[in-house]
């Protein structure tokens, strides 16, 4: 359905705008490193059925490997500064300091309190969309704390907020159309989806309405 | 509503 297909194009999007800015201004100022650690264990523990031949279609296999490529690879590219540009991935490091642990920890439960069959990959699969849900915390904490975003910052985490928000719809077409319900994916989206409604509410009145200003 | 047997989603 269109939903998801616009959620998916979204999150590409997201991805893409990371990569393609990183790389063009070799700055990598307002990203959390963080988050993006966080979304390549994600992906690593979410698709780890392309390894067990659970086919289900051509798309699903090619964003599955781009998402796993991509993710880690946005990972090498940032530590890449640490030698490159020390100082501008010291004053990352510096803002970046939500912790962590607790986010592991409670995905980690939630994973093994939630899961549709208690066998490794279906735990490390709920483990990874709990972890998806929350990976997002420690850019905002950084967001928030620096009181300024970058134009980059700002559109990867509003193209990944869409995503989130797309997918609930997808969901309900889907609930609609098939009669088909996964609760572990729908109550962690929309615990993601509400992660994002602060700074969708910041979003438009410092981006569409135009109003230049400190984010609160 | 019926369970995803698999997960077809991303």
């Amino acid at each position: 359905n269109l939903f998801r297909i616009f959620g998916d194009l979204s999150h590409l999007a997201s991805i893409g705008i990371l990569l393609h800015t990183v790389r063009s201004t070799q700055s990598i100022d307002g990203i959390s490193f963080k988050t993006q650690a966080l979304y390549a264990l994600v992906f690593m523990t979410r698709y780890l059925d392309l390894f067990t031949w659970h086919w289900v279609s051509l798309y699903n296999f090619l964003m599955k490997v781009f998402f796993l490529a991509s993710s880690v690879y946005i990972v090498v590219l940032l530590q890449q500064f640490r030698t490159k540009n020390p100082i501008a991935y010291k004053e990352m490091v510096l803002q970046d300091t939500f912790k962590i642990h607790f986010l592991l920890l409670g995905s980690l439960v939630a994973g093994l309190c939630f899961h549709h069959r208690f066998t490794l990959l279906e735990i490390l699969w709920s483990f990874s969309v709990w972890l998806e849900s929350v990976a997002i915390l420690p850019q905002l904490f950084m967001l928030s704390k620096s009181g300024r975003a970058q134009s980059l910052t700002v559109h990867y985490i509003f193209a990944l907020g869409l995503y989130r928000f797309l997918y609930i719809f997808n969901w309900i077409w889907r609930y609609v159309s098939e009669a088909r319900v996964d609760k572990i994916a729908v109550v962690a989206g929309i615990v993601q989806t509400a992660m994002y409604s602060d700074f969708f509410y910041i979003y438009y009145k410092k981006v569409i309405r135009g109003n230049a200003g400190n984010l609160p | 509503a019926k369970r995803p047997a698999v997960h077809d989603e991303l």
